[in-house]
């Protein structure tokens, strides 16, 4: 038996929001630590890790570890049914083939409540290592999202290079070139408004725009994005949901041929 | 030009 509630419903719209068009299936996996889920985008090139923790739900059950395969354009069609401020709760029998999403007004006035078909996925499930990076970014997402957006419609791919001097999201296409560079600035307001460099090794790497871009539909979960880059290993991207977990999507970087 | 290099390269499989 599986019963997740969740009193704020929007998270799980945003985040299905924001994997929806970057992963088709996947499993989600359910255990005593929380709801997670592992998946790689269709070209094996990117990947997602969700993790939002039990302690997160107002009610939490879950006897036993179970891996739910969901089609995920799916589950977000089913989500977008649900009001923004609904309390959400996921069902499961034990062995049963269907998941049921019950979406309850704060009022308590409205409760519906759909039933989702449950798929076989063969999914490969990878381990991903320690890794010490060379910088640490973090900045305000909107202003990441804006970079990524602009600079895609220049070029393809994008070089982020970290300097102590800051970061360089550089970019070339058919029309010209851009660059775009941010210095650290931590005076500021309000400490999500801030752009922070830690560990400023210098480091240089090339990714395809459009994975960043479709990273950045994670946006409206977090204020800030934290960018740890590293020489010749993935990017990480990541969006703290706040009191329950993270979205991460690492990214395989582009290599000089 | 760019190679685009595949997650599982990086990634241990299991």
């Amino acid at each position: 038996m599986l019963e997740l509630r969740l009193v704020q419903g929007s998270l799980l719209k945003k985040v299905l929001e924001s994997i929806k068009d970057l992963v088709n299936d996947a499993n989600f996996d359910c255990s005593a630590t929380g709801f997670s889920l592992q998946a790689m985008d269709s070209s094996h090139v990117a990947l997602v890790a969700l993790l939002l923790r039990s302690e997160g739900f107002e009610h939490y059950r879950c006897d036993r570890n179970i891996s739910m395969g969901m089609n995920l354009g799916n589950m977000a069609k089913m989500l977008k049914c649900a009001g923004n401020d609904d309390i959400i709760t996921l069902k499961a029998d034990d062995g049963s083939d269907t998941v049921t999403f019950m979406f309850e007004s704060p009022t308590q006035d409205k409760i519906a409540d759909f039933e989702m078909r449950l798929m076989d996925i063969d999914s490969e499930h990878l381990g991903i290592p320690e890794a010490e990076y060379h910088a640490i970014l973090i900045m305000p997402s909107a202003e990441f999202a804006r970079i990524c957006k602009d600079l895609s419609s220049i070029g393809d791919t994008v070089v982020i290079s970290v300097t102590k001097e800051g970061v360089k999201f550089s970019t070339r296409g058919d029309i010209g070139t851009a660059n775009v560079v941010c210095r650290q600035n931590t005076t500021v307001d309000k400490p999500e408004e801030a752009t922070v460099i830690e560990m400023p090794e210098p480091v240089s790497l090339t990714f395809a725009l459009r994975y960043l871009n479709s990273f950045t539909k994670a946006t409206p979960l977090s204020n800030t994005v934290t960018i740890s880059l590293s020489s010749e290993i993935p990017v990480v991207v990541e969006y703290k949901i706040a009191e329950m977990g993270y979205i991460r999507f690492y990214l395989a970087p582009k290599i000089e041929e | 030009p760019c190679l685009q290099r595949k997650i599982a390269e990086y990634f241990i499989s299991g």
